[in-house]
Formats: structure tokens, C-alpha cells, sequence
């Protein structure tokens, strides 16, 4: 049986695993800067 | 003491501000110059007037970014706003850090870097705490990864003080080791293993320096999961960071080998017994130098092989993990003249802690003590320029407390025994030799058959667990089957199920 | 025998209570290290392209930081002063990366008009660029329909593939005309 302290750290770690980090948070955001911007057609890919 | 009148709103309306410059895309080509220009701003606010106004500014600045990540967490589009928020915060610590002291002076720097950390690890812990189950990682997670990445950035300014940028966040991240921030695990995790803190601490700083640290953060990881993982039914957010250790640990056996040969011993210390499969994947770690023969080759002569008599390194003090000073003086004193006589008899008082079945004995201390009297007898041997073989390691002090622990241990006892000889079946080295020989010994000269029964249950209890397995494990066990003097087969526990009897027919048709 | 979880029939209890409840398989008979998305038997290093303890798979190319040499930022004093960009020089591959990675660029309008100066169309529809394949046979035609084999360009997997098609040519794209666009951005600006 889990002592009292690691039934604590698993309700927390509980807890956490439903909002995990996914990869992308360790990842930078890519800003894209356009060098011409454009309206363009918008049934081209816009991302 | 409280803040003075007005100062949170200040640092509010400088942190929005200096958001702004950081997203305003004219900036982005000469960021050195608009930070230039928010210096300045900084100091006409008084925030860089001394340590107390910039603390209470971080204070503050790092609790906004949290405040914004709770106020908007169920909004996923919302991730991207509270990143660029995040991001933006931290490249302005980044380059406060980068800028602070004169240029050569790197103490400046690194006293504000340790300061800032130290503020936001003391936030995550008071929010631990005051949210509980409702916790949420992500925004430390970001600020983290985030500071990282940017002191990591190729520069001659950094680059000058990486090793101490490292080291900053090796401490950080032993003082949210899970087992104090169980609600940060996940994000530890990532942290600790992201390909550039792996490539960092165990690639880039000279002379390894940076993998003593991060075997400590290992030691984190598997004492926290330890409890866990002592039942055979996992959780679900327990088999999930589980997996996630495997891979990691894959990472490390494949590019970082020597890293797991040299720290494998403080790993199996805290790596429940039950977890084999993990423990094998540490055990099977061999240099990349090295070429290992086919365990399976006819006839291999092991104490032929050139590598078999190298020293294989361990950075873990085990000869000081043998407590009392007492103990180890008996110890050694019985090594050197095989007395005192009682020393034997005392043995399992000395190792055994408890009554409680599943946890009566010590295993750090079993496990230092077993690697100790071998690495004595290797010596001793040594010392009469020979080499380990079923000739040379019988007779001896050393082979008296190995049959005496065999003989004296109760079942649990002799498991975790046998357990910390198996440990050291590793790659070839002058211990997988010796503590080959040593199990192999043990069997042939057992005085009842469940020390046989218990040898063979350590062995196959490791050969069944899905790959990989190391090479000392198979060589040791190939040997005991194929060796006629063992008498393997006439053994009833070998024929006691089915399952098992064929578990033994195709190792044994493996080696033919 | 020993009768406790420290001997044989220990082991064999745990063997045959993990055939029957998958759960108890993880630590007493491991799992499949080769299955957990990581390329094991590969060359290269992996802790470079790790996707991190969750990810079921490498990180991709456009996700990690690679530090670009300096002369290959271009710096803001000299960007205008670049030579003009020649699509016509360039391969279909790369005017296809330029197309799909310059979204909302006029870069975007130049590849895509280059791409149908050599006989690619665009379905507005399926937001796909096709060609016919070179020797084909004929094209069975029906008023604005045409049905046969196409290579259409994938842009998940990065390669030209060969398809039966059946197209109606209204819903393909106009050849964009990039200077128009830019008289529309200065008129607006």
C-alpha cells in the first residue's frame, strides 16, 4: 500500500496527467513574417 | 515588506510594454535597440535601483504570465497569446541576464539568472500549494523551456558561461524534483529531457562535467517512481510517465552509453526490483568502443576476451554507502584476516531493517556491500596476478560472505542478494567476469536447492522481459544450462510448468 | 519449492496472471522498446530530433531550431538590395515549397503562376495542383470534364503521384497575375 505521502503525490501527479504538456510547448513559436504580404486567393493554403 | 504604493500596476504597464516592443515586427530586426530603450524606461521607474525593487519585479512580472495562463487556460487558441506573453518575458530576462555586469564579469549575470529562477520556482511552489489538484504546469513549463533555449543560443557571451547556466538549471530542477512538485512531473520530465538540455549537459559542456548532475536528476525521477511502481498494475498517469522514462532512457542507451555504464549502480539502487525491463535497459549499456561477442557463439572462451579484464568505471561512492563505520570496519576486517569469526553470523543483522515483509532489508547497503567484497576480491585476486575464474574466487574471505548470505538470508533476503549480483552482469569487464564466476559458484555450491531454485528465478526473471537484455546476464545463464556440471535440468523447479520448461528449451535451442 | 513471490512459482504466478490481464505486462514482461517511436537501430544520434518523453515520434524538421549561419539571415540594411528571385530557373520541387510555405506572400502568387506557365492547374476545390502525365492517352473529354490519369502533387508526402481523375477544368485556378496583385496592396496602402 502507498505511504500517505506518495498517495498526495499521486493525486497530484493524477491531476497533472489531465492536462499534459504536449511537444509543442517546448517548442518556439515560428513567426512568419511575410517580406511582400498579400491578399491572396483564398482558396490558397493561408497557413 | 509590502511593495510601495502603485508598484504592481508600474511592473504591469512595463511588462505590456515591453510585450509590445518584443511583438512590434520593426523590432524584431534589432532587438538590441528597443531593449536599450526599455532599460532605460526600467530605470526611470526605479526598478533597477537596487536587488529589492528588480526582485519584487520579477515577483510580479512572473506571477502576471501565471495569472494570464489560469485566467485563459481552457482556450486552446488562447495557448498561442499566453506563449507570445511568455516568451516575450523571458527574452527580456534572457537579454538582462546576457547585458547585466560588465562583459567579462560573469558572477553579475549568473547571481540574477540563480535570482530569477529562484522566483519563479518559489511561485510554482506556493501555487502548488495554494491550487492543489488544480495546478496547472504550463506556464512554468514555458518559462523554463523557454530561458533555456534562449541562454542556449550560440553566442560568445553564453557560451562563456554555460557550464554555469547548466548548473542553474540542474538545481532548479533538483528543487522541483517530482517528489516535492508531484503536479509538475510531466513537464519535469520534458524539461530534463529536452533534446537540447540532453545535448547540452551531456554533449556539449567538456569533460562530462554536466553528467554527475544529470544522473542526479535520473535519481529524482526513479526515486519518485519507486512507490509507483512496486505493483504490478500501473495507473494510468503512472504508466505514463513510465514510458516516458523508457524513451528517454532508449535516448540515453543510444547515444550517451558510458553516461549508463558509468552511473548504472546509483540507478539500480533506487530502480525497484520488480522493474526489470528499465533495469536491464541500464544494465545492457556497453561503451561504443567496445565490440561485444555473440553470447550465443559455441564454445566462447569469456576469460580469453580482451576486454574482460578492464575496470569498469562507477562514479557512485558505494564503499561509503556501507553503513555504520562499525560495520565497515568488521567488514574490512574480515576481508584481511577472516575474523572476527562472529562477523559472518552478524551478517543479516547488519542488513535487515524490518519485519515488514517486501521491505526487511536494505538494499543500497546489500547492494554496496555485494559491489565492495567483489571489487576486494578483483583486487585480491589481482594481487596474485591472476584473473577471476571458478578457480580463483573460491576459498577466499570474499566467497565466505557470498555463501554465507546465500546460506544465512531468508528467501526475500537472498532475492535482493542475488539481485545485486545480477546487477553487475554487465558488458565485459573484470566485475561481470568475477560476479559471473560468483553466481555461477554459488549454484554448484549450494547447500539446499532453493538457493538454486532462487539463482535460476534472478536469472530468468531477466531473460523474459522483452529486449534488451545484457550480455553478462546471457553469457551467465548460457553457461549454466549448457554446462553439464551444474546438472541444470535434473532440477524439479526447472520442470515445475509447463511455461517455464519451455521458457528454458528455447533459451537452451538459442544456444545451440 | 519455494513457496513465496521470491522463487520459481512466484514467477511463474506473475507469468500467467500477465497472459491474462494485459495491464500487469508492463513491468513483469516489458514492453516493445522498438515500438515507442523512437529510430533505435539509427546512425545518427537521437537526442537531437527527440520529440520529447510524450511523443510518440521524432521531432519534425520544422520544429527544432536549427542555428542558421549568419550570412543566411538577411539583414534589413540589405534586403532590397538582393538580385530578383528567378522562378523560371527553379525546379517544380522547389517553386512547390515556395507555394506552400510563403502563405499570404506575393512569393506565393509568383511560384504559383510559374507552376502553371508549365502546364500544372490548381483545383480551387480540392486545393491541389495536377498535370497531366506527358503521352498519356487522350483525355476523354465531356464539355468541361475530362477524366484520365493526372500526377498530382502530395503535398503531405512531398512527391508527384499518379491518379485517375476526373476533373471538371471550370473550377481550376486562373493563371494569377502577381504584378496585379501588387498594384491592388499599394492601391490599398
Amino acid at each position: 500500500p502507498l505511504q500517505k505521502e506518495h498517495q498526495i503525490q499521486f493525486q497530484m501527479m493524477e491531476a497533472a496527467y489531465y492536462h499534459l504538456p504536449t511537444p509543442s510547448d517546448s517548442e518556439r513559436l515560428k513567426s512568419y513574417l511575410q517580406r511582400q504580404p498579400v491578399q491572396t486567393p483564398p482558396h490558397y493554403p493561408q497557413q | 515588506i509590502e511593495d510601495p504604493p502603485g508598484f504592481a500596476e508600474r511592473v504591469e504597464y512595463l511588462l505590456k510594454d515591453w510585450i509590445t516592443i518584443f511583438h512590434t515586427p520593426s523590432n524584431s530586426k534589432d532587438m538590441i535597440k528597443a531593449f536599450g530603450g526599455f532599460v532605460n524606461k526600467m530605470n526611470v521607474y526605479g526598478i533597477l535601483k537596487g536587488d529589492e525593487p528588480l526582485t519584487r519585479f520579477f515577483r510580479h512580472a512572473t506571477q502576471c504570465c501565471i495569472d494570464l495562463t489560469y485566467r485563459n487556460m481552457n482556450d486552446p487558441s488562447w495557448k498561442t497569446k499566453i506563449f507570445q506573453w511568455i516568451d516575450a518575458y523571458v527574452r527580456l530576462i534572457a537579454l538582462l541576464v546576457k547585458h547585466s555586469g560588465e562583459g567579462g564579469s560573469t558572477s553579475t549575470k549568473l547571481n540574477l539568472l540563480n535570482k530569477v529562477l529562484g522566483i519563479v520556482v518559489g511561485i510554482l511552489m506556493h501555487d502548488q500549494e495554494v491550487h492543489g489538484t488544480a495546478f496547472q504546469q504550463m506556464g512554468y513549463h514555458r518559462i523554463f523551456i523557454m530561458l533555456f533555449l534562449e541562454l542556449s543560443a550560440h553566442d560568445p557571451v553564453l557560451e562563456n558561461i554555460s557550464l554555469s547556466v547548466i548548473t542553474a538549471f540542474c538545481h532548479t530542477y533538483h528543487i522541483l524534483r517530482p517528489s516535492l512538485a508531484p503536479g509538475f512531473c510531466y513537464s519535469w520530465l520534458e524539461l530534463i529531457s529536452h533534446r537540447v538540455f540532453i545535448g547540452r549537459i551531456l554533449a556539449s559542456i567538456p569533460q562530462q562535467k554536466g553528467w554527475s548532475m544529470y544522473s542526479q536528476l535520473l535519481i529524482h525521477l526513479f526515486k519518485y517512481l519507486a512507490p509507483f511502481l512496486r505493483n504490478a498494475e500501473l495507473a494510468k498517469p503512472v504508466q505514463h510517465l513510465y514510458k516516458g522514462t523508457l524513451r528517454v532512457l532508449l535516448v540515453l542507451l543510444h547515444d550517451f552509453p558510458e553516461f549508463l555504464c558509468d552511473y548504472h549502480f546509483g540507478f539500480c539502487d533506487v530502480i525497484p526490483p520488480n522493474c526489470i525491463q528499465m533495469r536491464n535497459l541500464i544494465l545492457s549499456a556497453y561503451p561504443r568502443n567496445m565490440r561485444l561477442p555473440d553470447p550465443f557463439t559455441p564454445n566462447l572462451k569469456v576469460d580469453m576476451l580482451t576486454d574482460i579484464g578492464g575496470s569498469p568505471r562507477i562514479f557512485t561512492n558505494y564503499a561509503a554507502a556501507i553503513t555504520p563505520s562499525s560495520f565497515k570496519k568488521d567488514l574490512d576486517s574480515y576481508l584481511k584476516a577472516r575474523s572476527p569469526v562472529t562477523f559472518l553470523s552478524e551478517l543479516r543483522s547488519n542488513l535487515q531493517i524490518s519485519n515488514e515483509p517486501g521491505s526487511r532489508y536494505n538494499i543500497p547497503l546489500m547492494n554496496a556491500l555485494v559491489l565492495y567484497v567483489g571489487t576486494q576480491a578483483i583486487a585480491h585476486i589481482r594481487s596474485k596476478n591472476l584473473g577471476p575464474t571458478m578457480a580463483t574466487i573460491v576459498h577466499s574471505a570474499h566467497m565466505d560472505i557470498f555463501q554465507n548470505l546465500a546460506v544465512d538470508l531468508d528467501n526475500e533476503g537472498r532475492y535482493l542478494f542475488l539481485n545485486a549480483i545480477a546487477n553487475q552482469l554487465r558488458y565485459p569487464n573484470s566485475h561481470t567476469h568475477y560476479f559471473s564466476c560468483a553466481i555461477l559458484y554459488l549454484f554448484v555450491e549450494a547447500n539446499s536447492e532453493a538457493i538454486q531454485e532462487q539463482i535460476t528465478r534472478v536469472l530468468l526473471e531477466r531473460l523474459i522481459v522483452n529486449r534488451p537484455h545484457p550480455w553478462g546476464l546471457l553469457i551467465t545463464f548460457i553457461e549454466l544450462i549448457k554446462n553439464p556440471a551444474y546438472k541444470f535440468w535434473d532440477h524439479d523447479f526447472v520442470h515445475c510448468a509447463p511455461e517455464i520448461e519451455k521458457l528454458f528449451e528455447s533459451v537452451a535451442n538459442s544456444c545451440m | 519449492m519455494v513457496n513465496n513471490q521470491f522463487g520459481m512459482v512466484g514467477l511463474l504466478t506473475f507469468i500467467r496472471a500477465a497472459e491474462s490481464d494485459p495491464n500487469l505486462v508492463t513491468l513483469a514482461m516489458g514492453q516493445d522498446l522498438t515500438a515507442l517511436g523512437l529510430n533505435l537501430t539509427s546512425i545518427e544520434n537521437l537526442y537531437p530530433s527527440f520529440g520529447g518523453p510524450f511523443a510518440d515520434s521524432p521531432a519534425r524538421p520544422q520544429d527544432i531550431d536549427y542555428n542558421v549561419p549568419p550570412e543566411y539571415l538577411i539583414n534589413v540594411s540589405i534586403r532590397e538590395k538582393l538580385s530578383k528571385v528567378t522562378l523560371q530557373k527553379y525546379k517544380d520541387d522547389l517553386l512547390f515549397y515556395l507555394f506552400y510555405t510563403n502563405v499570404g506572400d506575393l512569393m506565393q502568387i509568383a511560384a504559383a503562376a510559374e507552376l502553371h506557365s508549365r502546364d500544372w492547374r490548381y483545383h480551387t476545390e480540392e486545393k491541389v495542383w495536377i498535370t497531366r502525365v506527358p503521352g498519356m492517352t487522350p483525355y476523354e473529354k465531356n464539355g468541361t470534364t475530362e477524366r484520365g490519369t493526372y500526377y498530382y502533387f502530395d503535398a503531405q508526402n512531398w512527391r508527384r503521384v499518379p491518379k485517375e481523375f476526373q476533373v471538371d477544368t471550370v473550377k481550376f485556378d486562373k493563371c494569377p497575375n502577381p504584378s496585379a496583385y501588387v498594384a491592388a496592396m499599394s492601391g490599398q496602402s
